[in-house]
């Protein structure tokens, strides 16, 4: 069989995911609850709410899709180059990407379409929080 | 059989700091 590295096997359909409580499950039966859970109970990860406000073709990798986020409270601009058929899970939805279509041949695994206003699962680095600093009287 | 971590299924987006 002829690998495919730029497909990563976590997203083919029947692929088996560990969740951080040790619970495993098929990537195809993920819920939006499997993500937050696993954030909750894993140490210094975060679950962001990332929401798409802009598709376009990459500039710079023909080929590819440049995805524009507004990750978290903060709202930061953040873009990323990935291919077309690249999941993503989307908050209340599941699996979405670009084009379903190629994610179906290329993962099998069922998308939505991902559209500007998803509000996809991203994750980040939990703050670490500074110690308080002691309030001297004055 | 592989099993893969939750966390490589969503994307790692970090705020860029822009200061």
């Amino acid at each position: 069989p002829v690998p495919a590295p730029c497909n990563p096997s976590h997203f083919m359909k029947g692929a088996i995911i560990q969740l951080a409580t040790g619970e495993l499950k098929r990537v195809e039966d993920l819920q939006t609850q499997d993500f937050v859970r696993s954030a909750e109970v894993s140490g210094g990860l975060k679950i962001d709410s990332s929401m798409v406000v802009d598709i376009r073709a990459s500039q710079q990798r023909p080929g590819l899709v440049s995805l524009h986020f507004n990750v978290g409270e903060q709202q930061s601009k953040v873009t990323i180059d990935v291919p077309p058929e690249h999941p993503f899970f989307v908050f209340g939805q599941g699996w979405s990407s670009c084009s379903p279509e190629r994610t179906a041949q290329l993962y099998g695994l069922a998308c939505h379409h991902l559209q500007v206003g998803d509000v996809c699962v991203s994750i980040t680095l939990q703050q670490q929080l500074q110690p308080q600093q002691q309030k001297q009287p004055q | 059989v592989p099993v893969f971590p939750w966390h490589s299924l969503v994307p790692f987006l970090a705020p860029t700091q822009s200061d």
